[in-house]
């Protein structure tokens, strides 16, 4: 997956992500055309219950809602669901704007999160925002700390209870773009060693 | 008396000759340095995963490119520069920001399911992840759709000029990129690649090719210099369509023309959410705007500032609380199944968008981080970390 985040002179904005799913999609390549084709239904298996397949599984309703519970089979024209979040953050009476996405499969929207908490709320500048290190938390409900991510929050999370797991690799890139007043900062992930442009 | 008028006349001439040269001086130095640091630019930006990219989108907006024309373009050349990433071949998102009507639109070209799959696909869900290689994944490809609709409604350049920095990039010894060559040395990624029809791209031999090795990609080329003269309907309706699907037919694919004929990208307002001082524009399900709106919208009532990292408790407490809201939200992603074939689920993300969810599960987060995963409804094993 990819993110490109751009930001006009006139201050109209574009979020953008793009994707053939995993790393070289479904490894199927077309030579005539030069392309390389995505594995996007495999984003389907989300919906089903792990170890089982299109057999459905009922479960109750739950406080917050009541999930359907269901593993769907395909629809013939169905999109798949996505964590892809490309965005826009506008704050009309100041003038500011963020445009920020990202990549990196189930880790776009914890990591797209955290940069805007950091940018928005905790002091940090965008490019601090995008290159702190990020937390997951992965399905079964544990921690996944991205490395170098602070030791001294993960001892004090571990004393509040909460569990801990170690994710082989972090795939997530945060590109984005903000203007601040009549000043326009833009940040690509050194994650993936991008850098932006501007003038 | 005439001399004394004469003058006035030139002294009054010399100020206004003077205070045009100071306007003139401070529009000139207005456009030439901001004051804003010297990591700031004055007038537009844009960010992609590679300098080359973002390069190439910056000088489509210096030719009066529109955003909407600098994010194809970079896209179009983030497909060469990172093919492992996105291409032609898959499909994409856009959520644009049209400052002149101050509307927020989304147009989704994600990949759909084709007429044609595998009956039982899911149930081999869990042999076939992480990597999930084979013609039977393969979704009927959006993305050049998706960038005609865009260009379409808010393009300003001519189309095929946004294909030219890219095409020229392919024509002018294209060569590896460190992090596609990263990519192709993985040792989970590289066998089930060395089997795979990409072997012929990329590798040499039997090794995968290293950074800076010549990567000549000409079919890629071609392809594109055709998009860019004639079009997106010669790949959905046309002879390279018809090439793709006999190609990927070799390998088990049941995508046909058809497929690529009926795909139609979807166009919707964004969801709208209020952050204190900003309002958050983000794609609808099926994909995660929902979710992140969620997130950031009980975050947001928690009033972390910067006060708040300043000590280790508090920053202990800052991530405490993100870490159960992510939980929550863990538990919430049901809610984006593709409403339009799952008429059941039109509204289910509606809910997440409002305050009053928000407060339900504020209220829910305490100072423990050990409840049971029914707390977070996470309690059956869903999903297979998978989107």
């Amino acid at each position: 997956t990819s993110h490109v985040s751009v930001l006009g002179e006139d201050g109209s904005a574009v979020a953008a992500t793009s994707t053939i799913n995993t790393p070289f999609g479904a490894m199927v390549y077309s030579p005539r055309t030069g392309i390389i084709l995505n594995n996007e239904l495999l984003d389907l298996c989300e919906r089903c219950p792990r170890g089982s397949g299109t057999t459905p599984s009922p479960v109750s309703g739950d406080r917050v809602g009541g999930a359907p519970g269901r593993c769907w089979p395909p629809v013939p024209g169905e999109r798949s669901p996505s964590s892809m979040v490309p965005s826009i953050l506008i704050n009309k009476a100041q003038g500011s704007k963020l445009v920020i996405g990202g990549a990196g499969g189930e880790l776009i929207i914890s990591a797209v999160a955290q940069a805007i908490m950091s940018k928005l709320w905790l002091g940090f500048d965008l490019r601090a925002a995008i290159a702190a290190p990020i937390l997951h938390v992965n399905s079964k409900g544990c921690v996944e700390y991205e490395p170098n991510f602070s030791q001294e929050v993960q001892r004090g999370l571990q004393d509040r209870g909460q569990n801990q797991t170690q994710r082989p690799f972090f795939l997530n890139v945060v590109q984005a773009v903000s203007q601040e007043g009549a000043c326009v900062y833009a940040v690509s992930d050194l994650r993936k060693s991008g850098e932006a442009a501007g003038y | 008396m005439a001399r004394g008028y004469g003058a006035t006349v030139s002294l009054v001439l010399l100020g206004l000759g003077l205070a045009l040269a100071v306007i003139v001086l401070a529009v000139v130095l207005s456009r030439h340095q901001a004051p804003c640091g010297p990591q700031a630019f004055a007038h537009a930006a844009v960010a992609a995963d590679s300098k080359v990219c973002s390069d190439i989108g910056r000088a489509i907006l210096q030719q009066q490119g529109s955003p909407v024309d600098a994010t194809i373009a970079a896209l179009v050349c983030t497909s060469v520069v990172n093919p492992q990433s996105m291409g032609l071949g898959g499909g994409v998102i856009f959520t644009i920001y049209n400052v002149t009507t101050g509307k927020v639109e989304v147009i989704n070209a994600r990949e759909t399911v084709p007429a044609s799959h595998a009956p039982s696909l899911l149930d081999q869900c869990a042999q076939a992840l992480p990597l999930g290689t084979g013609a039977q994944w393969i979704g009927v490809p959006g993305e050049l759709r998706g960038y005609a609709e865009a260009h379409r409604r808010h393009g300003r350049l001519p189309w095929a000029q946004l294909f030219q920095p890219t095409i020229a990039l392919l024509r002018g010894g294209h060569v590896v990129a460190p992090v596609l060559s990263r990519f192709l040395h993985n040792s989970i990624l590289r066998p089930s690649l060395q089997a795979s029809t990409l072997r012929q791209l990329f590798f040499n031999g039997t090794e995968p090719l290293r950074p800076q090795d010549p990567l000549p990609w000409p079919a890629l080329a071609t392809t594109l210099e055709t998009v860019a003269t004639e079009g997106v309907e010669v790949f959905y309706t046309g002879r390279l369509g018809q090439m793709l699907v006999e190609d990927i037919a070799k390998e088990g694919s049941q995508l046909t023309l058809q497929d690529l004929a009926k795909f139609q990208p979807e166009v919707v307002d964004a969801l709208e959410v209020p952050l204190g001082d900003y309002t958050l524009y983000s794609p609808p399900p099926p994909a995660g705007g929902a979710i992140l709106s969620f997130i950031l919208n009980v975050l947001r009532g928690f009033n972390f500032s910067t006060e708040s990292m300043a000590r280790p408790e508090g920053r202990v407490n800052v991530y405490h609380h993100l870490v159960e809201t992510l939980k929550f939200a863990k538990g919430q992603r049901w809610r984006l199944g593709d409403p339009r074939s799952h008429p059941k689920l039109q509204n289910a993300s509606r809910d997440l968008l409002g305050e009053t969810l928000a407060q339900l599960i504020r209220q829910q987060i305490d100072g423990r981080g050990d409840h049971q995963l029914s707390h977070y409804s996470l309690a059956e094993a869903w999903g297979h970390g998978t989107g």
